[in-house]
């Protein structure tokens, strides 16, 4: 599992 | 931002607005699941609390407003002020058998046991089963809207677009969001019966979609 989640993304 | 994640956000952009307008104008939301656009609501809504935590673009957060106003009015149009041609008998999903599996697997299955980070999972989870309600709806009714069939269409681009954001992504930076990918999957794959019939039908000319 990737720490960075694709919170930047809608 | 790549170009695959931009289009996937315009398209998603022009179904919500597709859909916005044609109730609106047409001042009906016969054919139109209800249930539905509440589910999309809750997605917008739990996915997008970190509006008020954390800032990360003039875009991001522009298009996470203009997401969640169109959404709360869609839902306002439908069961307000043209609930008279909301058709309920026809938007039967139980949505119940929705929210429970989702709400349970957010709370086994996430990155973190924050409040805000389960109700962002519960986010990604829901958002891959919302449309099920308004597919239900068309199979029960036998047909849909041209109209309708063009929202479906944009709607079910957005998410494909964002696996291809995600391909590139993982190429490009080495990023890859599980969560996100494995739910995105799941949510482009129920729209593959959708596609295969809009390409075969709607844009055969035929004013409605019918289905077999």
């Amino acid at each position: 599992e990737s720490e960075a989640t694709s919170k930047d993304e809608l | 931002m790549n170009i695959f994640r931009l289009s996937g956000d315009v398209c998603h952009l022009i179904a919500i607005i597709i859909l916005f307008l044609k109730i609106w104008r047409s001042k009906s939301c016969a054919g139109i699941s209800g249930k539905s656009q509440v589910l999309f609501a809750l997605v917008f809504t739990t996915r997008y609390l970190d509006l008020f935590t954390s800032y990360i673009s003039a875009y991001n957060t522009v298009m996470k407003v203009v997401y969640l106003l169109l959404a709360y009015s869609t839902v306002g149009l439908i069961f307000f002020r043209f609930r008279n041609s909301y058709d309920s008998e026809s938007d039967s999903f139980r949505v119940e058998f929705l929210l429970v599996p989702v709400a349970g697997l957010s709370f086994l299955e996430n990155y973190a046991f924050t409040p805000l980070e389960i109700l962002w999972t519960f986010s990604i989870y829901l958002e891959s089963v919302a449309i099920l309600p308004q597919l239900f709806m068309i199979t029960k009714t036998g047909e849909a809207e041209s109209i309708t069939a063009h929202y479906l269409l944009f709607l079910g681009l957005y998410r494909a677009l964002y696996l291809a954001n995600w391909l590139w992504r993982f190429h490009t930076e080495g990023f890859y969001d599980q969560i996100a990918v494995v739910s995105g999957v799941v949510q482009t794959i129920f729209y593959c019966d959708f596609f295969y019939l809009y390409f075969t039908r709607v844009l055969r000319g035929s004013g409605k979609m019918s289905l077999p």
